[in-house]
């Protein structure tokens, strides 16, 4: 669930 | 005082306006040139005269867009990704749309009422294919009142966090913890607000924007669930992924 969110949380900080 | 040091409140308020300096979208310069820039009379008409399926689709292209800042935002505030993941989630889910409509106010002109929509300021009446007037009068009120709070970036800033950073969230695994930084959010945007600002209950009218917000946030998602009835090809195919994550 929420994957593109958790997605963005996890990535570095474009 | 939430049991705080000044310094620490210095530090929280000065990540979250950096953090929201960084991160939204258009910088005040950018939005003061815009100002004037309107959508002509044929842009307008050419608005009126698309599908309620392609603007629809447009809008939530836009609002997308805007989320996506508003997660970047969370991002760079230091409290914030000291909460679980979660509850990073679930503030996020909950209360991204609130942000992106606090930060509204910031592209929204109350001497026309005009707000920046691809590029140009376009009226309430740009949207009219949408069907959804109860909802855009709602949302160009929203703005037009949170205009005529004068906020300043940094209260902004903060009160965006505050908005965000919100222990009216169900199912929060860590409501205590939220809670305390929520606190000292609003206890440094009291403190700014009474610098700059004459009318002492400053605060307090922004504090009571809070339950239209959430309210308009309900109305959108009862407009998207009747779009979505008579069309769902449309949300399915051709809305953002995000956007169908957060909102369906």
């Amino acid at each position: 669930k929420h994957k593109i969110l958790h997605r963005l949380l996890q990535n570095s900080t474009s | 005082a939430p049991g705080v040091s000044m310094g620490e409140l210095d530090r929280i308020a000065q990540n979250i306006i950096k953090s929201h300096l960084e991160t939204c979208q258009y910088t005040a310069e950018e939005l003061q040139q815009l100002a004037w820039q309107t959508h002509s009379y044929e842009e307008v008409k050419m608005y009126q005269s698309k599908s309620r399926e392609v603007l629809w689709q447009q809008c939530a292209i836009q609002i997308t867009h805007a989320i996506q800042y508003v997660v970047e935002f969370a991002k760079r505030i230091t409290g914030f990704m000291e909460l679980c993941q979660n509850d990073q989630i679930l503030l996020l889910k909950s209360g991204c749309l609130e942000v992106v409509l606090v930060r509204m106010c910031r592209a929204f002109n109350p001497l026309n009422n005009t707000v920046l929509f691809e590029g140009k300021y376009g009226g309430m009446q740009m949207f009219k294919a949408l069907g959804c007037d109860d909802l855009v009068s709602a949302v160009f009120d929203f703005a037009k009142s949170l205009c005529s709070l004068q906020l300043t970036e940094e209260e902004i800033a903060l009160f965006s966090a505050a908005v965000l950073i919100s222990t009216d969230r169900p199912w929060l695994m860590e409501p205590r913890k939220v809670q305390k930084l929520q606190e000292k959010i609003y206890f440094a945007l009291q403190h700014i607000m009474q610098k700059n600002h004459m009318d002492e209950d400053a605060l307090a009218k922004l504090i009571g924007r809070i339950p239209t917000l959430a309210a308009l946030c309900t109305l959108h998602t009862e407009e998207l669930q009747a779009f979505q009835q008579l069309h769902p090809e449309t949300v399915n195919v051709l809305f953002p992924p995000l956007y169908k994550e957060l909102f369906n």
